[in-house]
């Protein structure tokens, strides 16, 4: 996290709501900054109160393009808003620039309450963020505003400012706040990986890491910055090459994109993919590019997929050690590398050379995923 | 999706973002063209806050970047 130097003295805060979009109804927009200034009296000494008339400490309007402070605002997209530091005058301020289409809760648009969250963050002092999944990180990403939880990070920025909430009823047990994976953590166990148009993707809760060939440090970022529609938590993923599609799975549903576009038709659920119904979720997912078939894991056993005839092999399902010689633990993740199979388990990963069943080397999450 | 090469305007555009967001100031002088480029420091100082790989130089992965919605910080904070 960042500060700007800058903080409220008193903890007692008014705020006002100038004036309302016309994507939003009044009521959403009340609640949507309603929670997003309780977001952090969650974990602050600091309280808000609405005035209706009057000067209050932080000032709301949505408003477009040059609006009076010297910070025009630029149209749909790119700049959504803004907000100043602790200060008289414009300080404390949040813009919110109303050529974007806000939303209550929707992904097909700007969810008001995570902007408006974050601007409250300037408000009070704090800068930007450069932790992929801080709500003060600058660039915004769908997050349902029905299951957030303040992240770490801004929760150590805000409490270094204003200390923590001293009020707070000890028999209310909050969630905890998330924080981001770490690729140096060695003992972690990632959701899924797959391969995607030529890079490696890594998947560990709401986050992924983007693996370049020609780069060695991976990319990390929320997983709906890349497929605003797509599920975190994931349990696996593969990519098809045929279809130029990625395949992400969870529970019993799959979602399919193409390039970064949702592909029509999904998300669908396991047996469409001919796995039987009581299978409530896969392990890990393979796609074996030399023989054109999917492998899903679940438990002990694994499925074959023929994505060709778009049908369920015959025979399956299969003991994964029969195919995967001593693999006798729970596949977590699995994904095929330069003619070889990568099978994960837990923190370890399985080189196998498919054709002749044999397993070569075993190796670290690092191996692929770098701790840079 | 990889984009094949930056353009002209999109020069301009990564220009304008690091004024905006990177305190970039007008390059001048000679002194200026002897070492790296304004632009290029800026660059790299926003990869590394990005968690890019840091070239120095505008690939896609940095304007796809600059190119996400985002919070657009007033320049008063800066001053302040």
């Amino acid at each position: 996290f960042s500060i700007y130097g800058r903080k409220w003295q008193k903890r007692s805060l008014t705020y006002r709501i100038e004036n309302y979009t016309p994507d939003m109804s009044v009521a959403e927009v009340d609640a949507s900054i309603g929670k997003a200034l309780q977001v952090w009296a969650k974990v602050t000494p600091l309280r808000f109160t609405r005035i209706y008339s009057g000067i209050a400490d932080i000032m709301i309007s949505f408003v477009r393009r040059e609006h009076g402070d010297f910070n025009s605002f630029d149209g749909p997209g790119n700049t959504l808003a803004h907000a100043f530091a602790p200060g008289d005058g414009l300080g404390g301020d949040a813009h919110f620039d109303d050529d974007e289409s806000f939303t209550f809760r929707s992904s097909r648009g700007v969810v008001l309450f995570i902007v408006a969250a974050h601007e409250f963050g300037h408000s009070l002092g704090l800068g930007h963020s450069n932790v992929p999944g801080a709500l003060m990180y600058p660039t915004y990403s769908y997050r349902n505003p029905d299951t957030f939880v303040l992240p770490q990070d801004d929760v150590r920025g805000i409490q270094y400012l204003y200390g923590p909430n001293s009020r707070k009823d000890p028999s209310v047990d909050d969630p905890k706040p998330p924080t981001t994976p770490d690729a140096c953590d060695s003992n972690m166990v990632l959701d899924a990986v797959t391969t995607h148009r030529g890079e490696i993707i890594f998947f560990k809760d709401s986050f992924l890491w983007r693996s370049f060939p020609q780069s060695q440090t991976p990319q990390q970022s929320l997983i709906r910055s890349l497929w605003p529609s797509a599920p975190v938590d994931i349990d696996a993923a593969y990519e098809s090459r045929q279809l130029d599609t990625v395949f992400l799975f969870k529970g019993r549903k799959v979602w399919a994109f193409t390039g970064n576009q949702p592909v029509r038709g999904y998300p669908k659920t396991l047996t469409a993919f001919g796995l039987p119904k009581g299978v409530r979720k896969i392990d890990a997912a393979l796609h074996d590019v030399n023989s054109g078939k999917t492998l899903f894991f679940v438990g002990n056993n694994y499925f074959s997929y023929d994505e060709s005839r778009k049908t369920m092999e015959q025979g399956y399902p299969r003991l994964v050690n029969q195919a995967f010689a001593g693999l006798t633990r729970r596949v977590t993740a699995a994904f095929q590398h330069k003619g070889y199979t990568y099978i994960y388990s837990g923190p370890y990963v399985y080189e196998y050379d498919l054709g002749t069943g044999t397993r070569h080397r075993e190796l670290r999450n690092s191996y692929f995923l770098r701790c840079t | 999706v990889p984009l094949s090469e930056v353009s002209v305007e999109d020069e301009s555009f990564a220009k304008n973002y690091l004024k905006k967001f990177f305190n970039l100031t007008e390059e001048e002088g000679p002194a200026v063209r002897r070492g790296i480029s304004p632009v290029n420091k800026k660059l790299a100082e926003m990869q590394r806050f990005f968690g890019l790989q840091i070239t120095g130089s505008l690939d896609a992965d940095t304007l796809a970047m600059m190119k996400k919605p985002r919070c657009g910080v007033p320049d008063e904070q800066v001053a302040r």
